[in-house]
This record gives structure tokens, sequence and C-alpha cells, in this order.
């Protein structure tokens, strides 16, 4: 048996770091 | 469900976690490949991948975090970001990554290669405006 449950489902971009560069000074 | 133990975990590393690409694909997480990435950037607006290759690997002066450097992009601009040592990065040709794969391993069931230096991650920015 198994008991039905709610399968979230995450957008690609969570997964990988959103590295924003500063500016050079 | 997910594991809950951990309260502080993202669940969308979990091994079977359902991922949604940018073309509406679902894939599980530890499915993923390079081309996912790519070619969900490429049919975002406004975001780009990035190649963000890890120069150093330090302890952080934040307990339980380690301290990745990166040089990210065409302007190899410098990044550095605290993590968490489970916490996995995609690396080009070679898939998931981290700092400690026993404990991504143990934490998330997400298979990982060891992160090390040399390594280029995939990282997304936002795409210039021309």
């Amino acid at each position: 048996n198994v008991e039905p449950r709610s399968v979230a489902v995450f957008p690609w971009h969570s997964l990988v770091p959103f590295l924003a560069p500063s500016q050079p000074d | 469900a997910f594991a809950h133990s951990q309260g502080h975990l993202p669940s969308h590393f979990m091994k079977g976690a359902i991922i949604q690409l940018a073309t509406g694909e679902l894939k599980r997480v530890e499915d993923l490949q390079t081309q996912d990435f790519v070619r969900s950037a490429e049919v975002s607006g406004g975001l780009k991948i990035d190649s963000s290759t890890v120069v150093d690997i330090q302890e952080s002066p934040w307990q339980g975090f380690v301290m990745l450097h990166f040089v990210v992009g065409e302007q190899q601009s410098k990044v550095t970001i605290d993590v968490r040592p489970e916490h996995p990065f995609f690396v080009y040709g070679q898939g998931w990554s981290s700092c400690s794969p026993e404990r991504t391993a143990r934490l998330f069931s997400l298979p990982c290669h060891k992160l090390q230096v040399g390594d280029v991650c995939i990282s997304i920015s936002l795409q210039s405006l021309n």
C-alpha cells in the first residue's frame, strides 16, 4: 500500500547558484 | 514526504525531487545533465548560464560552513560564497558535486562527486541588456 502524497515541483533555476559578479572598483 | 528532520535543508536537492526545466519537461534531480541547464537558460528570458570555476576552498568563519571562491563568467569576476559542505553544485560534464559527498549522500541521498579546485560549476546570472 502506497499512501498518496503531494509532490512538489521545483524550478530548475532553484538548483544552481545565482552568482552575480560584484562590480569592479 | 521528504525527510523533515533537517528543517534547513533545501528539499529540491533530495534524491527523487521533481525538477521542472524551462522547456516544461520534468526530471528527477539526480537525472539532470549539463544540457538540461544549458537548454533551460536558452529558453528562459533574462537568465544566462555562467561558467564558475572553483579557485579556492577554505574554512568559513561561520561554523559549519565552507567558503568557496569562484571566478565567474567571461569577465572572470571573483565571487565568494559560504555554503554548507553538503551543498551540491552541478559541475560541467561531471554532475552533482559537493565539498562533502558523504554528507550529501547522508542528508539528501544524492550521489555526488567531490568538489575540487578547478571544477567548473554551472551558475546563473541576469542576461545583460543590449
